[in-house]
């Protein structure tokens, strides 16, 4: 808790891919 | 060097080559130390970086030549510090974090816009009680305002720029913005604001480019477009 890393690396990754933007 | 030596070198507040140096080097520390640099760096480390950004920008005749590599750099630094959990909502705490970024979209610099419109789009779509895309909105709004124009013009500039990864960039938080709306109302008012200010045009032009990024971000676009229009 509290060490995650990448945080925004992962979010840039879901929003190239499209996947960020996926209807739940 | 340690966090509280760049926070020493910070304080002093250099100019031109001796900060851009030392926010390179901070930027290369911030990757690639654990977390518990970042920490030390902290919010003092953080404040120091906001501060530099802003007065760059108010005061840009004084940092006439640098001025544009060390905001770049310091869009980079934060970009790094807030790759981690306690970054993040270090900067998301900060008041001026949003708007200063916001500020930083700058259609004549492209190759800085697309860091800081990626960096929003991010910070759009993160899981968070205080709805961010919000914060963002909100921040370009003002910044639009002050500026006294059209508050999407800046990021219509840059999908007008022949850059594609600036063209990609603004399609990401154009798609970020509009998807994080929960109401129907909302999502459809963005999308017309943005297409009625030259969009439909700009997209007509992007439709031809052929990039796989780009195909992705127009295809979430008309997606999220078609399913408006159905629940409309």
């Amino acid at each position: 808790e509290g060490d995650e890393t990448g945080i925004m690396d992962d979010l840039m990754e879901a929003l190239q891919s499209g996947a960020a933007f996926r209807r739940k | 060097r340690s966090a509280m030596m760049y926070i020493q070198e910070l304080r002093m507040e250099p100019r031109d080559t001796q900060l851009l140096g030392c926010l390179e080097s901070l930027r290369v520390s911030l990757n690639n130390n654990p977390v518990s640099w970042v920490q030390n760096f902290g919010d003092e480390g953080l404040a120091l970086l906001l501060n530099i950004m802003r007065k760059i920008q108010e005061e840009k005749d004084e940092y006439p030549n640098m001025g544009v590599k060390c905001q770049h750099e310091i869009v980079r630094c934060l970009k790094a510090f807030m790759n981690n959990k306690y970054g993040l909502k270090t900067m998301l705490t900060s008041a001026e974090g949003i708007p200063l970024l916001v500020r930083a979209i700058n259609p004549r610099v492209p190759h800085m816009m697309v860091d800081v419109v990626k960096l929003l789009s991010a910070i759009c779509i993160l899981e968070h009680p205080d709805n961010l895309h919000e914060r963002v909105l909100e921040a370009i709004t003002e910044e639009a305002e002050k500026q006294d124009i059209e508050r999407f013009q800046p990021l219509l500039s840059g999908m007008n720029k022949p850059n594609i990864g600036l063209k990609n960039g603004c399609m990401q938080l154009i798609n970020a913005l509009i998807s994080r709306g929960e109401e129907l109302d909302y999502r459809i008012h963005i999308r017309s604001e943005l297409l009625r200010l030259g969009l439909r045009d700009l997209l007509t032009e992007i439709r031809t480019i052929e990039n796989e990024e780009l195909r992705v971000q127009l295809s979430v676009f008309d997606d999220q477009a078609e399913d408006d229009s159905e629940e409309l």
